[in-house]
């Protein structure tokens, strides 16, 4: 199963991430 | 090289470097097309598996009550299996699940998983980032280099006054357009892949305002990264429940695609959904619902949960 996000948000939007990156709910995806 | 080579004359040269050149250009477009046919025959079998009907039957295979006596060492194979964290669920004696169907969806204790607030998006699920960035010109990557597009993932955009309610007739990029985005603003994707070993509910990722939700009652194609670099729009051909709505910066939606075996997708918001029944539909379809008032979703609250089935 998958959960997809799609949003708007400002061009300086960064995401906290990479690809292949285990994570846990509530950790930190992105910020502005 | 022999010596008779060393000397053919110039003429003779080009038309063995030309004839060369198309042959092994010839063999490599017979290669790709021959690659490219057998790939999408594999695909289109693979599509036609009854994956659906046997995700049921899985489901209700583990809602079936397991004697006590069973469900420790059962349930200790499946955790040793899929490499499940016992010491973080809220119930760590095993004995309490009176199925797998149970533990699958079992709860965490409140402390394990703290919100960050220095973030203004957190993550929703346990998983793995399959992929994230920018949209650009209305086309999505579920991995690097494979691709899906917006319109066909989310549908028309009928939660909104769009000028164009049949998307056959639009680019991608139009559709992307008539997102309404404000002209400093970019669209972001994110994608979460949950392992079978994964904790299997799902968070609110930040505050926001929940409008709109589309079921598409699609396929139940496996998710994990393999096939999703295998075949091109996967998630635009799987079930899905699409919430959107807004946030502080505008548009925003929170997708829950179902897959191979954990097709029964339930949202605590919204009982009226009901995923991977019996019902056939053509592909492509979809069904609506708009929430008479809309629902303020708090960061971290709990939203959904995949089931098995």
């Amino acid at each position: 199963s998958t959960i997809v996000l799609i949003f708007e948000a400002p061009k300086g939007f960064q995401f906290k991430v990479h690809d292949g990156q285990k994570i846990r709910f509530g950790q930190a995806l992105g910020t502005l | 090289m022999n010596v008779q080579e060393r000397h053919l004359p110039k003429k003779k040269w080009k038309l063995r470097t030309l004839g060369l050149a198309f042959g092994s250009s010839t063999v490599a477009y017979l290669l790709y097309h021959q690659d490219a046919e057998v790939k999408n025959l594999e695909v289109t079998l693979y599509r036609k598996m009854p994956l659906k009907a046997m995700s049921r039957l899985w489901g209700r295979f583990n809602e079936l009550e397991l004697p006590i006596f069973l469900r420790r060492p059962l349930l200790s194979l499946y955790i040793w299996m899929f490499g499940c964290r016992l010491d973080e669920a809220e119930v760590e004696d095993l004995r309490h699940y009176r199925n797998l169907g149970e533990f699958f969806r079992r709860q965490l204790k409140p402390d394990v998983r703290p919100i960050d607030d220095n973030y203004v998006l957190t993550s929703p699920s346990d998983g793995k980032i399959l992929h994230y960035g920018r949209v650009e010109n209305g086309i999505l990557e579920q991995v690097k280099g494979v691709t899906y597009s917006l319109r066909g993932f989310l549908g028309p955009q009928t939660w909104r006054d769009a000028k164009s309610t049949n998307i056959n007739h639009i680019s991608d990029t139009e559709y992307q357009e008539e997102l309404g985005m404000q002209p400093d603003h970019d669209l972001f994707h994110c994608i979460i892949y949950l392992a079978p070993g994964d904790y299997h509910r799902f968070h609110s990722p930040t505050n926001w305002v929940l409008h709109h939700r589309r079921h598409f009652p699609g396929e139940l194609l496996s998710v994990n990264p393999g096939i999703a670099r295998w075949i091109q729009g996967l998630f635009n051909f799987n079930e899905r429940a699409v919430y959107t709505g807004t946030w502080d910066h505008g548009f925003f939606s929170m997708c829950a695609v179902g897959a191979t075996n954990v097709g029964s997708i339930k949202i605590y918001c919204d009982e009226d959904l009901k995923t991977n029944t019996r019902s056939k539909y053509p592909e492509g379809a979809y069904f609506d619902k708009v929430f008479q008032s809309s629902i303020q979703v708090a960061k971290g609250s709990m939203f959904g949960e995949f089931n098995l089935g």
